[in-house]
């Protein structure tokens, strides 16, 4: 069971210490409005009423102790950015901050935030082109060096099944769904066909995705 | 080529419209802030300033000529539902509206929203449920009734080969992942043994994730 901080309880702030708070850890809610500290006083390990950007709270507060802070303040990018270089200085181990845009962005990394995080900005995206074209799989995360490419097939793969071709043994990737047309095939069988002007979903390290292409 | 209008260009809809445009497609952004109008009036292919909830005005701009809508109102949600409920009346084929919590969403879906989103409590849970646990692969959209779940692996997997259990064929699922102790393995060979203790991130139909589940 880990500690954390959130700091800004908005819309971010608020799911961001349920999650934490739900999955067993405990979670001390910080915002300066009242209303807001009321209605979370409940739903949290422990909510206080304060201005975030205040250094003699956050001293008080010790916040070198927590596994991790979460700066949840959006529109009022000097507090925002204070607060995140009021954390970095006071030895917390791990900051998060919500960004306004890139500008922003890259001030908050400048005074030590360790990640920052674009919520509306990546799910317009997301959703956006998800909205405007036809891909197999909307977004996904994933760790390190993997993605996910959507690319045609090699000219050799017509006629031939996955097994055949022994792609995941010979190209180390994962063929996630074959897109024929407006068919799509999730997670294909083995014994599956390539036809002409097939297009696949594939995952795998982005220099196993790049040797493929070139195929 | 489409058409789309976004009404509401705070820091979610400004990054919908961009990136509709920025794919070829027409966009007609509208915000009630002047400041906001002059600084996309560059950035998409019209930008009018204007009250987005004036029925006269949703009128004169045939709502029903657009693909789709995108209401990107946030905090007034009287104006989000209310251009809502006047885009769904006046012929709009497609409205996606950003909701501010789950009653709200409620009702934009009453007043005619086919889709609405929760971008900040969305990114929320997911980047706070990858800081606190495990999870090979952050978070994945995909189509229809297909989803990733991570398992741990039924008893007679243990000292057998994915292709010995012959899983994509038989289960029907695709394995993406194995996690043992804090190694992992991504796209794993065909010929990786499971062991004691594996736990595998698998992606499937519902219905098949489920019956492996039982197993
Ligand atoms: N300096 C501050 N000290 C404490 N709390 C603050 C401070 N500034 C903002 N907050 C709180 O942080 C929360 C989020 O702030 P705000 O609404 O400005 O950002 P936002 O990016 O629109 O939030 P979200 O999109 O997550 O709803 C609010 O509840 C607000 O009261
Ligand atoms: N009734 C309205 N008519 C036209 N534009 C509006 C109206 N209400 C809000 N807007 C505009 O919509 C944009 C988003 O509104 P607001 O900032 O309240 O929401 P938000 O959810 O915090 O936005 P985001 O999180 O996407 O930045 C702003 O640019 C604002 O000027």
């Amino acid at each position: 069971m880990n500690s954390y901080i959130v700091l800004g309880l908005g819309r971010f702030g608020k799911a961001f210490a349920k999650t934490l708070y739900n999955l067993g850890h405990d979670v001390l809610g910080v915002d300066n409005n009242p209303d807001v500290v009321q209605e979370m006083s409940d739903e949290l390990t422990h909510v206080i009423t304060s201005e975030c950007s205040n250094e003699d709270f956050l001293k008080s507060i010790g916040v070198s102790n927590f596994d991790a802070a979460i700066v949840g303040i959006g529109n009022n990018l000097q507090a925002s950015i204070l607060t995140t270089a009021l954390l970095k200085e006071l030895g917390c181990k791990y900051i998060i901050s919500k960004a306004q845009n890139d500008l922003h962005a890259k001030v908050l990394i400048t005074v030590g935030a360790n990640r920052v995080v674009f919520p509306e900005r990546d799910m317009a995206i997301r959703v956006a082109n998800n909205l405007a074209s036809q891909n197999i799989i909307d977004s996904i995360q994933l760790s390190g060096d993997y993605s996910i490419m959507e690319t045609n097939i090699p000219e050799k793969w017509v006629g031939k099944t996955i097994t055949e071709l022994a792609i995941r043994t010979k190209y180390r990737v994962n063929i996630l769904a074959i897109k024929r047309g407006s068919e799509l095939f999730i997670s294909p069988a083995p014994s599956s066909i390539f036809m002409e002007g097939d297009i696949v979903s594939i995952m795998g390290r982005d220099s196993d995705l790049k040797a493929l292409k070139v195929h």
